[in-house]
């Protein structure tokens, strides 16, 4: 799965997200990716939320849209991301990891799995990492 | 106001021999959302064309990477969301389509629908131009050959879910 999340100079954010789904899924299954709320959201009033991981867990707790709640109740970009994969490991036991972006241009790139390839670009800065705290 | 274009190449157990492949992916997409920003596009403009460029490049599973299900056939899910509208757009199951995330954008700009899936999907791409592409220009060797390996695994999809090796 890939995916991005964006903000402009006018505060507008979106979010994309397209995956291949899980090798050797049954024909017709359907993960997290293209439903809305789930593999991805955005709103003006509190962010954008790109998702990745264990589809059907990401599906059960509506991943993208839980971890803008946590920030429409105050809590950073962040905090949000790392309480809403927590919620979703202790829930249903599922890993994964988001990249988030606020209006006012707060990021954060979080994950549970391993690893997650990420990268964000801000004016003349280049920020990536692979793998957990980098 | 700052713009900012942030990026994931998937999370999962990425190997070592991967890493670096997958790292200078990501950044190539996060400096093409940018330099769409930069350009005056929009944050829906800059999403697009990051995920497209993450699609282009086969180290990914979505478009040019992808995985194949269990009958060796790609199926592609995608979906775009506008902050400023909550305007969205989505494809699932949809086969043969290079580039899903622009498919989901034509849906969310061309129709009154959210969600077009499979057959129906297709159906449209067909009929504003998108063109099919071969199953095969979409698969990687690499992909052939991890797909022969695990489907003679005794476990099967199910059982794998949730592993840190099989998921989205």
């Amino acid at each position: 799965t890939v995916g991005a999340v964006a903000v402009d100079c006018a505060g507008n954010v979106a979010c994309a997200t397209s995956t291949g789904g899980i090798r050797n899924k049954m024909v017709g299954r359907v993960g997290d990716s293209p439903v809305i709320g789930c593999g991805g959201y955005a709103d003006n009033f509190s962010g954008a939320v790109s998702c990745t991981g264990h589809g059907e867990s990401i599906l059960k707790v509506t991943l993208a849209r839980l971890v803008l709640l946590h920030i429409e109740q105050g809590k950073s970009v962040a905090k949000a991301s790392q309480l809403s994969l927590q919620h979703m490991g202790d829930r249903v036991q599922g890993a994964g990891g988001v990249v988030v972006v606020s209006p006012s241009g707060q990021w954060a790139a979080t994950f549970t799995t391993e690893r997650m390839a990420w990268a964000a670009a801000e004016h003349d800065v280049l920020w990536f990492g692979i793998n957990p705290n980098e | 106001m700052p713009a900012v274009v942030v990026v994931h190449g998937g999370a999962w157990a990425i190997p070592d021999e991967r890493a670096k492949q997958c790292v200078d992916g990501v950044k190539a997409a996060a400096c093409q959302g940018l330099s769409v920003l930069r350009g005056g596009g929009s944050a829906l403009d800059a999403v697009e064309a990051a995920v497209r460029a993450l699609e282009d490049n086969p180290v990914f599973n979505a478009g040019h990477g992808a995985t194949l299900n269990i009958d060796g056939e790609v199926e592609l899910d995608a979906i775009i969301v506008d902050g400023k509208t909550l305007s969205c757009g989505a494809v699932s199951s949809v086969k043969n389509i290079a580039n899903p995330v622009t498919l989901a954008r034509a849906v969310m700009d061309k129709t009154s629908h959210v969600m077009l899936t499979g057959e129906g999907a297709n159906l449209f791409a067909e009929s504003i131009g998108v063109s099919s592409v071969p199953t095969d220009s979409l698969v990687t060797e690499y992909e052939k050959r991890e797909w022969e390996k695990h489907k003679h695994y005794v476990t099967g999809v199910m059982e794998n879910f949730n592993s840190k090796w099989a998921h989205d």
